[in-house]
């Protein structure tokens, strides 16, 4: 047995193209290939059959430390702020939310928040119809963070557990709708000053890169507490996650799988490393 | 105009003023990272390399005074042509409406990018007819009729139908609408859902649409040549128009899908109103691309 053995470097470079194929990025892939270039060295790795199955164990370490939680008030509602860039999922990810706590018999209350786009108000309240939840809404172009404080008002009144603010898809390259998000955020203060409680970034599973400066500008504006990473039902990885996790430490809560209210999952480490290398 | 960080590349490792195979190997290892960095594919982004390189070290580059630009101009004009050749036109119908139908992933743009192409159309001297045929979404006739209402074009819905006879319907009665060109408006879809691809091939078997798009969102990763080129095998794919450009995405999708797609990008998406609609420029998107 020679010391400090090599590795095979073909595997590795095998490796490295399941890795970037998944959207995992060129500077974490790196970082997993060397680093496995020095755990083979070292000997922590029995042989080039283990090689992979060391991969997985390690990132599914690094998963698995993740709080993926929801926060919960300790009096009063909870409250969630939903945010991310144009078409991701969010509106329908707080209706998956709905569905979810719902499930868990708590009394959940909607804040139609998105007043630019077409028709947003109203997609909403036809989720809102269907799993038969209150929605404060107003009218198209209102100011969103009145839409929210109105909200909040509603949800100490009406004693709701979770209240699920929607708001209107934006670039993290637009300074002006950026800062609106913080005023949100900070308008939601006034009324409960622990608010709010729980923010979610909401990722498209097909999205590249791109995903790791949205959550780094989004994090900066409202500082996040997780991620709800969408369309996983279809052929994109996600892969990013691991590299936002490595960057910002925010971890993913929950998963979308499908167009439909019960098509959400609370986020399982294992089942994704093993699905980003099937 | 070359992006700064392709610049540094090339000032950095041509240092010397002569370029060597050695050098040109490093300098192509470091544009492999560029793209793939800016989401180009893995596959798309080796075969590209290999290109420039056969170009590079072939062109007798190694003897020439002027190599480092000649270099630039190798990786910036095989990037410009694996995107070009420009081709930014609508195919329009001789006798009847004319039929554009726009495809894609959930969430890609495809409502807001109807409108906008409605409103490019009426610029042009047409009269567009909107068709709703997305009923499945929560709301997604009332967007496509704000956006109509916007513009001051009608828009065709019916929402017990189903989307191929919605759409068979309303290229009938264009000409009735005083209309001659038809934007069908379909739903969000995986290209692995076998029963809603299959929807799409009945549209476009009922409607023989004159414009096929692919609509497609710019931070696409890895997947898009997955997506693009299931659409295309299906459909096969007239044009492809890319959104939310206005962005910071380096958009290396743009790359990928023209390689599968076989198809031209057409149209960039560059905001959320109407207006923001333009034709594709793939000298602007290398350089993008490039970092
Ligand atoms: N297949 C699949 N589609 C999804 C998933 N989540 C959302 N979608 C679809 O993605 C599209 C966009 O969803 P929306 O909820 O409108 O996205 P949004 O982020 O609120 O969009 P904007 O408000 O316009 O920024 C819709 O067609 C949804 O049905 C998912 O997990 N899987
Ligand atoms: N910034 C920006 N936003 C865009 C652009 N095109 C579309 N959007 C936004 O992206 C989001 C999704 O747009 P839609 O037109 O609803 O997308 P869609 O493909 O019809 O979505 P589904 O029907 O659910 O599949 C909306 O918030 C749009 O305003 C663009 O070019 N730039
Ligand atoms: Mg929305
Ligand atoms: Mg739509």
């Amino acid at each position: 047995f020679q010391l400090g053995r090599k590795i095979d470097e073909n595997f590795l470079e095998e490796l490295e193209e399941k890795l970037i194929t998944a959207d995992v990025g060129v500077e974490t892939t790196l970082y997993l290939i060397s680093s496995l270039r020095e755990s083979y060295k070292n000997k922590e790795i029995e042989n080039k059959e283990a090689i992979l199955d060391f991969l997985k164990e390690t990132l599914k370490k690094k998963l698995s430390k993740k709080e993926n939680t929801i926060a919960r008030a300790s009096e009063g509602p909870t409250v969630i702020l939903v945010a991310g860039v144009n078409g991701v999922g969010k509106t329908t990810s707080i209706a998956k939310l709905t569905y979810y706590f719902s499930q868990e018999g708590k009394k959940v209350i909607l804040a139609a928040s998105d007043t630019f786009r077409a028709a947003a108000i109203e997609q909403l309240e036809k989720w809102a119809q269907r799993l038969d939840v209150d929605i404060i809404k107003q009218k198209m172009g209102a100011d969103p963070a009145a839409v929210a404080f109105d909200a909040i008002e509603a949800a100490v009144a009406r004693k709701a557990d979770i209240l699920i603010v929607d708001t209107a898809g934006r670039l993290h390259t637009q300074k002006n709708l950026m800062q609106e998000l913080g005023k949100i955020s900070r308008v939601m203060k006034k009324k409960i000053p622990d608010a709010p409680h729980e923010v979610l970034l909401v990722l498209d599973s097909t999205t590249g890169q791109n995903a790791i400066v949205q959550a780094k500008q989004f994090d900066e504006v409202i500082s996040l507490t997780g991620i709800f990473l969408t369309k996983l039902d279809g052929t994109a990885k996600g892969g990013v996650v691991l590299a936002i996790q490595n960057q910002l430490e925010t971890p993913v809560k929950f998963i979308g799988l499908g167009e439909q209210y019960e098509d959400i999952e609370v986020f399982d480490g294992e089942r994704f490393v093993d699905a980003l290398f099937s | 105009t070359i992006s700064d960080k392709f610049q540094d590349i090339s000032r950095r490792i041509f240092s010397g003023g002569k370029l060597t195979e050695k050098n040109i190997e490093e300098a192509i290892r470091e544009i492999r990272t560029a793209l793939l960095e800016a989401d180009v594919n893995y596959g798309v982004a080796k075969t590209f390399i290999q290109r420039v390189k056969e170009k590079a070290l072939g062109e007798q580059l190694v003897k020439s005074v002027k190599a480092r630009e000649q270099f630039i101009a190798i990786v910036f004009d095989e990037l410009v042509s694996l995107m070009g050749p420009v081709d930014t036109s609508i195919s329009f119908a001789e006798k009847r409406a004319t039929v554009i139908m726009m495809a894609g992933l959930q969430g890609s743009g495809k409502t807001t990018t109807c409108g906008k192409m409605a409103k490019f159309l009426i610029k042009k001297g047409h009269r567009p007819l909107l068709v709703a045929a997305d009923i499945q979404r929560p709301g997604a006739i009332e967007q496509l009729q704000i956006l109509g209402e916007t513009l001051g074009v009608p828009v065709f819905s019916e929402p017990n139908w189903t989307p191929p006879k919605i759409c068979a319907k309303a290229v009938a009665e264009a000409s009735k609408k005083n209309c001659d060109v038809v934007i069908l408006d379909t739903a969000g879809r995986l290209h692995i859902d076998e029963g809603l691809m299959k929807e799409l091939g009945e549209i476009k078997k009922k409607t023989k649409p004159d414009n096929i798009f692919l609509v497609t969102d710019s931070m696409t990763g890895q997947d898009a040549v997955n997506s693009a080129q299931e659409f295309h095998k299906l459909l096969g794919l007239d044009g492809v128009v890319l959104t939310k450009l206005d962005g910071d995405t380096r958009g290396g999708a743009a790359l990928s899908i023209r390689e599968v797609a076989g198809c031209p990008i057409k149209f960039v998406g560059m905001g959320e109103t109407l207006d923001r609609l333009e034709e594709f420029d793939p000298q602007r998107m290398a350089s993008r691309i490039l970092g």
